[in-house]
């Protein structure tokens, strides 16, 4: 656990993380991923 | 999306709200700059206008599809949400874009694989007609930043989107920046006829020169395809094309010493401020030979401009070609002057410009020039760090950054690369743990024009506050404290501190796609910026506040009338029940005198004594 020159970070945490990948790891079942539907152009899903 | 009820006025209100990481926050300011830079859209903070886009942090990356007119329209930038690819893909959206494989005509392009896609998320790859969506006459993109990528919704590996040609399978999906065409579609969107921040690109390639003068000098800049002592070729093209080719030279060899060529910009208007002068520079003559840059700008006191200089290039690195970038301030209407000036020292060629880009804005900090990288590619290990030398930051930190050429062991075929704090000069007088400094690693698409460069960015936020992973240790300490001593080849040492980035940085195949390797070298640029006023909380604007001011009023104003009400509400209850009890007591002291009256009219009339009315009280 000490810190050194050697220690790194990886934000990604060895993904390369996709807007979809992300939302679904939050659970998250938007539109087309990451579309926050409005009523104005609510689809019939 | 079809409608002009989803546009945005071109200069669109922006409240960051506090719930943003750090990084985040400094991410979004750097999306706005591309689009500020690629587009008319320019954003600027909410000052009370009705309605307006507030970022916030989510469980995700999402945004509504168009200006809802919702007064307060909320986008999300949760966490790893924040590269700049997938900030612009969500202000997109917002913006008023579907995704590209979501067009009427995309089964044209891509096979959709139904029997690949996780039940229940089908409704995820449906068209949206032309009665809805636009395309806006703007071919099918594979390149788009708004194109899903090949596995989205997938069951396993498999990709749900094919490409029908087989050479885009691996480009969709990008999240480097805008393409080509989405700067189209979205300049189409909203009638941009110039962008915010760009004033000028030139590649030299048409014999006009971009309008480019030569200035008073006793020499002259010359444009040619190849010089003696090199370059051979031009920086644009390197050579590849026939007849193409063109860069600016100054003969120093054949001048005399003393002697001093002008190279003049056109009239340029750049916005009051920062801007940021890029250029491709090739050196072959002597040490002594000096490439100033000046702005001259014209006023009512100097109608014929008064010279200004910004940096003075002697020696350094000879026989290549290297990217320069030299911030200016430019307060009014001028041109931009490239002097070359012959010194005493023998030459053998000269200087030679080429690819030079203005834009209103400030100049990255560093640049990294890696050399052959094509052949550190083939011999590099999984696993081989590749370290950029130490750069210093306005603020005096001392930092590098590391790239694994061909990854990690554990993530192999794509580049890492991870920001490490080192020790430098300044230590002792600066703030440790380092407090929100964010780093920023950009790998160059070298496109002539920087509207047209798809440049990978990353970035990452030193947070003072950060421990290692047993508590004892702070991550962004003094290297000195909680890095390694690293011994330099000329016997010097430094320390290296601990490093953050990231182990998919980019992928192999995007890495040998556009110009990010050009004549076997790739650059990458790095800045390293104070960021702590981001800390702050974004001002509300007046009309907010006074919203806010005049709804606690109000709600001060109800609870005194609220108050007042209660109060005589108690009066009453009280006045009330002495009322009643006053009433039960006349009631009983009136019973009791009845009673007693009673009492004594049969005691009068048993004496024959007639007592006369008497008053109960």
């Amino acid at each position: 656990a000490k810190l050194t020159g050697e220690t790194e970070t990886d934000v990604d945490e060895g993904h390369d993380w996709d807007i979809f990948n992300i939302n679904e790891v939050a659970g998250l079942d938007l539109l087309e991923g990451d579309i926050d539907q409005e009523e104005t152009f609510s689809r019939n899903s | 999306i079809i409608g002009d009820k989803y546009r945005w006025p071109t200069t669109i209100p922006y409240y960051l709200e506090d719930s943003l990481e750090m990084n985040a926050k400094g991410g979004i300011l750097k999306a706005f700059d591309q689009y500020r830079l690629k587009t008319c859209i320019d954003f600027t903070p909410w000052k009370g206008e009705k309605n307006y886009i507030s970022v916030y942090k989510g469980s995700g990356c999402f945004s509504s599809v168009g200006n809802q007119h919702v007064g307060k329209q909320r986008l999300s930038i949760g966490k790893n949400c924040d590269r700049l690819g997938t900030i612009e893909h969500e202000f997109l959206h917002a913006l008023g874009f579907w995704h590209e494989q979501s067009r009427a005509d995309r089964d044209d392009y891509v096979n959709i694989m139904w029997d690949r896609i996780q039940p229940g998320k089908e409704n995820n790859f449906k068209k949206y007609d032309d009665k809805v969506s636009s395309a806006l006459g703007v071919a099918y993109d594979y390149g788009s930043v708004m194109h899903y990528s090949k596995t989205s919704f997938s069951i396993g590996s498999e990709p749900t989107i094919v490409t029908k040609i087989p050479h885009f399978m691996d480009v969709i999906g990008q999240r480097m920046g805008f393409s080509a065409s989405d700067l189209t579609k979205l300049n189409r969107l909203y009638n941009c006829t110039k962008s915010s921040s760009f004033v000028d690109s030139c590649d030299f390639e048409e014999e006009n020169i971009c309008g480019m003068i030569q200035g008073p000098g006793n020499a002259e800049w010359e444009q040619l395809s190849s010089a003696r002592g090199g370059p051979q070729t031009d920086f644009s093209n390197m050579g590849q094309c026939k007849g193409k080719g063109y860069f600016m030279h100054f003969h120093t060899a054949s001048a005399k010493p003393g002697d001093r060529a002008f190279l003049e910009s056109r009239l340029l208007y750049p916005k009051p401020g920062a801007q940021c002068l890029q250029f491709f520079l090739y050196k072959t003559g002597a040490d002594d030979d000096v490439l100033n840059i000046w702005v001259r700008e014209y006023d009512e006191a100097n109608p014929s401009g008064k010279l200004k200089l910004f940096k003075s290039i002697s020696g350094g690195v000879m026989g290549s070609w290297e990217l320069h970038n030299i911030n200016l301030n430019m307060t009014q209407k001028g041109r931009v002057v490239f002097e070359g000036v012959r010194g005493h020292s023998p030459s053998k060629g000269g200087f030679s410009l080429d690819d030079i880009n203005l834009s209103s804005t400030k100049c990255p900090q560093h640049v990294w020039h890696i050399r052959n990288i094509t052949r550190l590619l083939a011999t590099t290990p999984a696993g081989g760090k590749l370290y950029s030398p130490r750069f210093l930051s306005p603020a005096g930190y001392s930092f590098q950054v590391g790239v694994y050429l061909n990854g990690t062991r554990d993530s192999p075929g794509q580049m890492a690369a991870y920001f490490h704090l080192t020790s430098g000069p300044n230590d002792h007088k600066l703030k440790w743990p380092c407090p929100w400094q964010q780093a920023t690693m950009a790998l160059i698409d070298q496109q002539s024009d920087i509207r047209q460069q798809m440049n990978m960015h990353r970035m990452v936020t030193t947070d003072p506050d950060k421990k290692s992973s047993d508590g004892t240790e702070y991550y962004w300490d003094n290297p000195r404290k909680v890095g390694s001593k690293v011994t330099v080849s000329d016997g010097s040492y430094y320390y290296r501190g601990p490093g953050m980035g990231t182990s998919a940085f980019i992928t192999h195949s995007r890495l040998k796609s556009r110009n990010f390797i050009k004549g076997e070298d790739a650059f990458f640029v790095f800045s390293l910026e104070d960021i702590s006023d981001l800390q702050i909380s974004q001002p509300l604007p007046r009309s907010a506040v006074h919203a806010d001011a005049s709804l606690m009023m109000k709600a001060v104003d109800q609870g005194a009338r609220q108050g007042a009400a209660d109060n005589s509400m108690l009066v009453t209850a009280v006045a009330g029940s002495v009322a009643a009890v006053m009433l039960v007591v006349s009631m009983v002291i009136v019973g009791n005198a009845w009673r007693m009256r009673m009492r004594r009219r049969k005691q009068e009339s048993d004496k024959m004594v007639i007592i006369q009315d008497m008053f109960g009280f």
